[in-house]
């Protein structure tokens, strides 16, 4: 795969710390599996494209980054 | 809509709040308008009031801070999060932070966020609600700028709140618009103030125990403030209200929060300005301006604007002569009178009340114009007075308005 650009690194870390305030997604830090991180980040997501009503793909993409990037407020939108 | 986990709600009506601190964006009396709005917002759809505490612990704490200010969400910078609070529980519960590093405004521009808006959506998670999905919902997660002066809560909200709160008790509607003004007619014997005689005194009602509002015709019923109120008049005492309307024989009994939320109870004086539709209410060394509902922005002021000397810390009673547009302030055994014309007090003031108003030998708790004669209350008399002439007309119980 293409070496994720540094601006898509960034991106991905903003979009983690915003699911991991607002949508309660744990990443495994000392997860052996990458993979199995990325599939429960990319469900975290899709919820959040679902509460918004975006288009539900797991991915993170330009009106997906857009949304998060809205002021808000502090409150989780979903909590365990 | 949704409630947080155990759905936690306030297991009372009456929730006390108290500003810690305010933002250097706004002028405090915005940021006190703008909370005071948004919570009658909520309390126009529930049975809840809400009273403001100056200090001490009350329910729901509302402060501004930035980065980390001692709970475990830290504020981060300008932009992303702008405030959170937490559902109801003692504690922290109920608590309202606002991100300092944000640019607050009462306005809705575009280069700052609107108190009032951000305000209203948190004090929603202050009584237990969750974020909505509802796009233009108040508990939406995302800020929206849109205008405020008419702001609605949307029926999401509604039903949301009402889930854990129920609708408003039947709660009284002030007169929307000045009432045609009251010409001086013959006060019918319903209105008329009807002079007790020995044999009319009312039956001495003994209740098992001090119901906490008197009884109208309790003959000891004193009150704390009168005025009239777009032709009704209004009778105050600690957090009551009695009401009477010139359309309707019997008396309407409120609190002062069902009509304004955000105003503490213990009124020293009110009077109306009848001209201006505005009814002012004075206690300790403050005042507040109100029109029907909502309380004017920039208040409470100090006494002092209107004139009183720094050595005046309170005020008796006030009453404002729709005739001559002049107020009368009673302060111990003294007076003032105010040109609201000129909005200042008049030369040679104050003066002793014995001297001017015949048969007032004391100092006067409550007073009131109707019908273009004057009542001061004292204890519980009130003295009629016809002011033109300064002459006691007739004495009679405090409580002889309400049919007794």
């Amino acid at each position: 795969f293409p070496l994720a650009t540094e601006k898509e690194k960034e991106d991905e870390q903003f979009a983690k710390k915003y699911l991991e305030n607002f949508y309660d997604f744990k990443e495994e830090k000392n997860s052996l599996f990458k993979s199995k991180n990325l599939n429960h980040m990319a469900e975290k997501i899709r919820e959040m494209q679902s509460f918004f009503g975006l288009e539900v793909t797991g991915e993170l993409n330009h009106k997906t980054l857009d949304m998060m990037k809205k002021p808000r407020c502090g409150i989780p939108d979903i909590r365990s | 809509y949704s409630t947080f986990p155990q759905s936690p709600r306030w297991k009372k009506e009456e929730v006390t709040y108290r500003i810690l601190n305010y933002t250097p964006d706004m002028l405090q009396a915005d940021v006190e308008e703008a909370i005071a709005r948004a919570f009658q917002l909520w309390s126009s759809v529930t049975p809840l009031r809400f009273t403001r505490l100056y200090n001490g612990q009350a329910d729901i704490m509302i402060s501004f801070a930035a980065g980390f200010h001692g709970d475990f969400y830290s504020f981060d910078g300008p932009g992303g999060t702008l405030a959170h609070a937490y559902p109801p529980s003692n504690g922290i519960g109920g608590d309202a932070h606002f991100d300092e590093d944000e640019n607050w405004t009462k306005f809705t521009t575009y280069n700052g966020f609107n108190l009032f808006l951000v305000a209203a959506h948190e004090l929603g998670h202050s009584l237990g609600l969750g974020h909505s999905a509802v796009f233009g919902a108040l508990m939406y997660p995302i800020y929206m700028a849109r205008d405020t002066r008419d702001f609605r809560l949307s029926q999401d909200d509604i039903d949301g709140i009402q889930v854990l709160y129920g609708p408003p008790r039947e709660s009284p509607v002030l007169p929307t618009k000045a009432f045609p003004p009251q010409n001086p007619t013959e006060m019918t014997s319903a209105e008329a103030p009807t002079e007790m005689s020995p044999r009319e005194e009312p039956t001495e009602t003994t209740p098992s125990k001090t119901p906490t509002r008197p009884q109208d015709c309790d003959p000891h019923l004193t009150f704390d403030a009168i005025t009239t109120l777009r032709g009704e008049t209004l009778f105050f005492k600690g957090s009551y209200v009695w009401r009477k309307s010139p359309y309707f024989s019997d008396v309407e009994h409120d609190t002062i929060s069902s009509f304004w939320p955000s105003l503490t109870a213990g009124f020293d004086a009110a009077y109306e300005v009848d001209k201006k539709d505005q009814v002012l209410f004075f206690k300790d060394d403050q005042y507040w301006a109100v029109s029907g509902y909502s309380i004017e922005a920039g208040f409470p002021k100090p006494i002092q604007n209107l004139g009183f000397p720094t050595s005046v810390r309170k005020i008796d009673a006030a009453v404002h002569d729709q005739n001559t547009k002049k107020t009368y302030f009673f302060v111990g055994d003294k007076y003032w009178s105010f040109s609201e014309n000129t909005q200042s007090m008049e030369r040679g003031y104050p003066r002793k009340i014995a001297a001017d108003f015949q048969g007032i030998g004391h100092t006067v708790d409550a007073a009131l114009q109707k019908n273009g004669l004057f009542y001061f209350f004292h204890g519980s008399n009130q003295y009629e007075v016809d002011i033109k002439s300064k002459k006691l007309i007739r004495i009679m119980k405090s409580n002889s308005w309400f049919n007794c």
